[in-house]
């Protein structure tokens, strides 16, 4: 889901 | 990825290299927190948990797996190679205070109730207030080696790139994470106060120290 994008940054 | 986090995360990388290398060179940890190195090793070690389960690039997976490395070097050197010279009558921040509200409110205030999710935010949170025992030490002791003025520098500025980034992203990504965003606000305005200090006396040459 959309949050799993913010996991992309360190 | 985009210019502003990059920048972003090589003065991370720089800040952390750079305090290991003092404390090398000199063999001294003196004026440097180990309460603060400590919550930064906590703070990699519960956002990368999933460094082995969840591959994102090469670059994410380096840069995680330098991180928590130069992270448990650092406090290794400070809490036992150099132990004779960590200053610790000075750097007396009583952790439990910010480590127990950070770990309550990450129980309530995350994206998802999940062990994962819980921690991720935990680390989030405990980021954006990790700095203060370093910065209380140096109010304590009134002055700053240079170096670590410009350890302190590169890592404020870290994440004040990232609020760039968020921005750029919301913009032209149309994301933006708001826990992330408000706790990197929360840890961008504490060094507010240092930054004055820095570019007022250590870019002119000057000795960081605290009006006494």
């Amino acid at each position: 889901d959309e949050n799993d994008i913010a996991k992309d940054e360190l | 990825m985009n210019i502003f986090r990059l920048v972003g995360d090589l003065s991370h990388l720089l800040a952390i290299l750079l305090l290991l290398w003092k404390i090398w060179k000199t063999r001294s940890c003196a004026g440097v927190s180990g309460k603060s190195q400590i919550m930064f090793g906590l703070v990699y070690i519960t956002r990368y948990l999933d460094l082995f389960t969840n591959f994102i690039s090469i670059y994410n997976t380096t840069m995680k797996a330098i991180f928590i490395a130069v992270a448990i070097a650092t406090i290794y050197l400070i809490y036992f190679k150099f132990k004779a010279t960590y200053d610790s009558n000075h750097d007396t921040f009583r952790m439990e205070f910010l480590i127990v509200p950070v770990g309550g409110l990450a129980f309530l205030v995350n994206h998802d109730f999940t062990a994962l999710e819980i921690l991720w935010t935990f680390s989030i949170y405990l980021e954006s207030v990790a700095i203060l025992p370093q910065l209380f030490m140096i109010s304590k002791t009134g002055e700053a080696e240079t170096i670590t003025s410009h350890y302190l520098f590169a890592l404020g500025s870290y994440r004040a790139l990232y609020i760039v980034n968020w921005v750029y992203r919301y913009y032209f990504e149309g994301f933006f994470d708001l826990i992330a965003i408000v706790a990197g606000c929360v840890q961008t305005i504490l060094y507010c106060d240092f930054f004055y200090l820095y570019v007022t006396k250590v870019m002119h040459g000057k000795k960081l120290s605290l009006p006494a």
